[in-house]
């Protein structure tokens, strides 16, 4: 009962094999970097709401994790980005999905919640609401990094693989490839 | 996929989660992480919740809100209730992990895939990192 904040950076197949002593560590101070960010806010007063923002946000500024910075690519080659915020005192939430060039959308959710009267904006129109908002506005190319890049490509040829023995789509429960967590 | 749940002095929840979709993904397909109530929930009165995994399960079964109905309902722990919306979503043959906290700051981090980036910090401030 003496928690103040959990945060994750994600789940999915992360292979002991795969990860080095380096990226370990990499990902380790990140999530505590993020924790720290959030635990200052709590300790300074601040609220809940600032806390969340304030560890996803840096987390959406560290390419390990497929958010913000590090998002995994679409099929056409672009980087969609969704979110999500709700506050347990008033129940209110904000969300954006679909969003292409917001830096942090997390940010763009708050906006969503606070600033207007809906829930989800979604798209080209979120996308002008945060720019109303005055929220920082990135070319989509701010998002590439070429570790995703790679996973986009590695996941295409294992798509036309699949295809070619004829059974492309994977019902659920036949062992689709978590490789969507980024 | 990002998220955070959070409890501040005035005992006040909150929950967020933010992500970059799925690779390879088409049809502008969204997943749970935007989702009021299946990937991200918040209520004072039970816990806040941030979810990660198969988002298409995430939302059937509105792992989120269920957790916490779970909890108002039938006065389930933060921990077992993770562990009850996780197992559904496994039995549908859906994967992934989630994040909770209650008002009374017990964390909840329960998930079903081979791992998941976790992190929590104590009121004095204390960390802990999990990846498996």
């Amino acid at each position: 009962g003496q928690y103040v904040m959990v945060i994750h950076g994600g789940a999915g197949t992360i292979l002991r094999s795969s990860m080095t002593p380096e990226k370990e560590k990499a990902y380790r101070t990140a999530l505590e970097a993020a924790l720290k960010a959030g635990y200052q806010k709590i300790n300074a007063g601040s609220s809940s709401l600032d806390a969340v923002q304030a560890a996803i946000t840096m987390l959406e500024d560290n390419p390990l994790f497929n958010a913000g910075k590090g998002a995994v690519f679409t099929h056409d080659g672009k980087n969609e980005l969704d979110a999500a915020i709700m506050d347990g005192k008033s129940l209110k939430a904000g969300a954006v999905a679909g969003v292409t060039v917001i830096k942090n959308p997390i940010m763009a959710a708050r906006a969503v919640m606070e600033r207007s009267e809906h829930v989800m904006l979604i798209g080209k129109g979120a996308e002008q609401f945060a720019k109303e908002c005055g929220l920082t506005i990135v070319d989509p190319k701010y998002f590439y990094t070429e570790d995703r890049w790679k996973g986009l490509q590695k996941a295409i040829e294992e798509e036309a693989e699949k295809n070619k023995r004829g059974n492309g789509y994977n019902p659920p429960g036949t062992g689709y490839p978590d490789y969507k967590f980024g | 996929t990002v998220g955070a749940v959070a409890l501040d002095k005035d005992g006040n929840l909150a929950a967020g989660t933010s992500t970059g979709g799925m690779t390879n993904k088409k049809f502008g397909r969204v997943g749970d992480s935007p989702i009021i109530g299946a990937g991200t929930y918040a209520n004072n009165k039970t816990a806040a919740v941030s979810g990660t995994g198969w988002g298409e399960f995430f939302i059937r079964n509105v792992v989120a809100y269920d957790l916490s109905a779970l909890m108002e309902y039938k006065g389930l722990t933060v921990r077992d209730a993770g562990e009850q919306v996780i197992k559904k979503v496994g039995a549908m043959g859906g994967d992934g992990g989630l994040i909770a906290l209650d008002q009374k700051g017990n964390a909840a981090m329960p998930f079903n895939t081979a791992g998941m980036y976790r992190g929590t910090i104590t009121k004095d401030g204390t960390i802990e990192i999990y990846i498996y």
